[in-house]
């Protein structure tokens, strides 16, 4: 036999191939590939001695211990046995050919010359999972107890949900006393359901969902937990636990009633003991985003931006005021006011006011004095002063284009400040005026 | 003031009295500045070096009454640079401001007065009036009063001058008032006052000079610092004001 070292691909040919191959040979090449692969091969060149039932010179094929065929003659002649295209797949890691020779190559007394074979091998991926399949079918020891997954050049086990996987690598033990669900939402089923579930159990699903949302339960048909007619569900047990609190403890035919959390996180513990034959449960949990009540304004100067119909979780507004008003939190005045909807569906902040704007009291004019054109000591928005200068002693500086009266007109802002139109929050000035005695200096006598 | 009359209050609201090596007059200008003459803050022929207190009243006609309403206290002084305290014939740029610490509350008893803007106001035989706190025939007196006197010829005042055989400086800057024929005149103590005359176009009272020298009272002609002279070294010194 002749080993050839195991590789991925390679070539196997007869002695001396392409020069006629000699009499009385006999050998077997052992064709080997990586554990996980099986060995696939194809004849390329072919030509051999064909004889009848080629019993003369041949090539033998096997693998897994069965005779894949026995081969001769030429590819493309109707003599012997030939492969042809031919493709020749192990199920395991390893393939022979066999090459056998008698003591002559005659035909009608000439003889006649064969240059041999040459074959291309190459390692193909070996589906574990497949073969597990097909050793279920004749009744073997599957590879994985529970769920197996093919990798090129291997496989591995996995288990259903509430069980784990052993130490062996292939083995699947009952443990839920941890699960976790997180997506908005889902199933949740005892082990088996609905054939019955084991025994000893001691099972903690739990459901945790974002921020936000409210869970909802609801059980589907079949429910069917041990139960005994006098005492209450002595034997297995569903425990539902709402955001810590417990919502009951149930068992027999009567399935819970449908359940709104109105929280985030629900825990349901499921208890067995060592014997029964229930078919256990499986609810349908489903998720609701949390909403806010709609903001409503105190005041009819509020004003909430882009008012929306709902608001839920994480929505938020912005109030502000109409002009001339400003925003209140209680005795504080607001730049801006943002309230968001939290995770409870209240707001986290109150409804501002808005109150008026202030300008407060004018400031007094040098020289001069002020009246309100407006209501007399309300100096609100848009409440007015006019500015006079002590005349005739001083007289009110102006631009060319302006009056006494233009220049000396404020009016309270929506900014809370005085501002006159062409000159903003400055003051005028009175300016004093000379030369003009008021009792000047007279003679009446002549 | 020879010859002149007691003023009634309101008369002249701009007159300011002051205190400094004796009496002395002065002009208001606008709320915080007087006018006056160098010379009763650096007097000739005085070794004094300006450090005399600077008491300036204002707001009525009697002595007792502006110094019972208060000093003014002075933030600044500033002197003309024509002006030379140790030439004593000569009077040239005889000019000073007094900035005042605080501003003034105008009313009818204080107004300030107007700044000539041209040379209409030097017209010989133009009357203006000079007003002051200066004594009046050997005496003191204890009342603002005036006199009413016109801009004299200067071709007149000068040989007038050189008819008294004297060498004083009667400059551009300068004008004369008064008449030798007169017995109307201003006189010691009414130094810095104004001479004021009333401008019929804009109905304001201007001030055209300041009382500078003579030679005696009320034997000629009075010498007046010409304010036109000097409105731009004035503005420049009141700045925005």
């Amino acid at each position: 036999s002749i080993h050839i070292p195991q590789k991925l691909f390679g070539e196997v040919t007869s002695p001396l191939y392409p020069k006629p191959y000699p009499n009385n040979f006999e050998t077997t090449t052992v064709v080997t590939v990586p554990q996980g692969y099986r060995v696939k091969l194809i004849f390329w060149q072919f030509d051999l001695e064909p004889s009848e039932g080629c019993f003369y010179d041949y090539v033998k094929i096997s693998a897994d211990k069965k005779n894949l065929g026995r081969f001769c003659g030429q590819l493309g002649s109707p003599l012997g046995n030939p492969p042809g295209k031919k493709e020749f797949l192990s199920q395991g890691n390893k393939m022979l050919l066999t090459f056998h020779t008698d003591f002559s190559n005659e035909e009608n007394g000439t003889v006649m010359f064969y240059k041999g074979f040459l074959a291309y091998y190459q390692a193909v991926d070996l589906d574990e999972c497949a073969t597990q399949l097909n050793s279920v079918e004749e009744a073997a020891q599957p590879l994985c107890r529970h769920l197996c997954h093919n990798y090129v050049g291997g496989y591995f086990c996995s288990c259903r949900p509430g069980y784990e996987l052993q130490a062996d690598g292939h083995s699947c033990q009952a443990s839920c006393g941890s699960e976790l669900y997180t997506e908005p939402s889902g199933y949740i089923s005892s082990l088996e359901y609905p054939r019955p579930y084991p025994s000893d159990l001691r099972c903690n699903y739990s459901i945790r969902v974002e921020r936000g949302l409210t869970l909802h339960l609801k059980f589907l048909e079949p429910f069917e937990i041990d139960d005994h007619q006098q005492v209450h569900c002595p034997y297995d047990q569903l425990q539902i636990y709402a955001s810590g609190k417990s919502i009951g403890e149930f068992c027999g035919t009567q399935r819970p009633p449908d359940l709104d959390s109105s929280g985030n996180a629900i825990d349901l513990l499921f208890f067995t003991d060592e014997s029964g034959d229930s078919r256990g449960w499986k609810l349908h949990y489903t998720t609701e985003i949390i909403k806010c009540p709609q903001p409503k304004t105190l005041d009819e100067f509020t004003m909430i931006r882009d008012l929306q119909p709902k608001y839920q979780f994480r929505d938020y507004f912005i109030a502000s005021c109409k002009q001339g008003y400003e925003l209140m939190e209680g005795k504080q005045v607001l730049t801006s006011f943002t309230a968001v909807c939290q995770d409870d569906g209240t707001w986290h902040r109150a409804m501002p006011r808005c109150r008026i704007k202030d300008c407060g009291q004018p400031r007094s004019l040098p020289n001069g004095y002020f009246h309100y054109t407006t209501t007399r000591g309300v100096h609100t928005y848009q409440a007015r002063i006019q500015y006079y200068c002590h005349e005739p002693y001083y007289k009110m500086l102006t631009r060319a284009e302006s009056s006494e009266l233009e220049r000396g007109t404020y009016t309270c802002t929506a900014q809370g400040i005085w501002k006159n139109e062409q000159e903003g929050e400055k003051l005028p000035r009175c300016l004093p005026v000379c030369g003009k005695p008021v009792h000047p200096v007279e003679s009446k006598q002549r | 003031i020879i010859g002149g009359q007691r003023a009634r209050p309101g008369n002249f609201p701009w007159q300011a009295f002051t205190n400094i090596y004796g009496r002395g007059g002065g002009a208001l200008l606008g709320d915080r500045w007087i006018l006056t003459a160098a010379h009763t803050l650096y007097p000739k022929d005085h070794s004094a070096q300006g450090n005399a207190s600077v008491d300036v009243f204002l707001g009525h006609t009697s002595v007792e009454e502006i110094m019972k309403l208060g000093n003014h206290p002075i933030r600044r002084v500033s002197i003309h640079p024509d002006y030379r305290q140790d030439e004593s014939n000569n009077f040239e740029g005889d000019i000073a401001l007094l900035e005042l610490e605080n501003s003034v509350t105008l009313g009818p008893n204080l107004l300030p007065i107007c700044l000539p803007d041209n040379d209409t106001f030097y017209d010989t035989g133009l009357m203006g009036y000079v007003s002051g706190f200066g004594i009046t025939e050997e005496r003191i007196v204890s009342h603002l009063r005036f006199v009413r006197l016109p801009v004299a010829r200067r071709e007149a005042c000068e040989k007038w001058l050189q008819g008294k055989q004297r060498n004083d400086v009667f400059s551009q800057s300068m004008f004369c008032a008064g008449d030798p024929s007169l017995k109307q005149d201003s006189c010691q103590g009414d130094s810095g006052g104004v001479f004021a005359v009333r401008d019929p176009n804009s109905d304001r009272w201007v001030a055209t000079g300041i009382v500078s020298w003579g030679i005696g009272c009320s034997r000629g002609y009075g010498f007046y610092t010409k304010l036109l002279s000097y409105v731009d070294w004035i503005k420049k010194e009141m700045g925005e004001d």
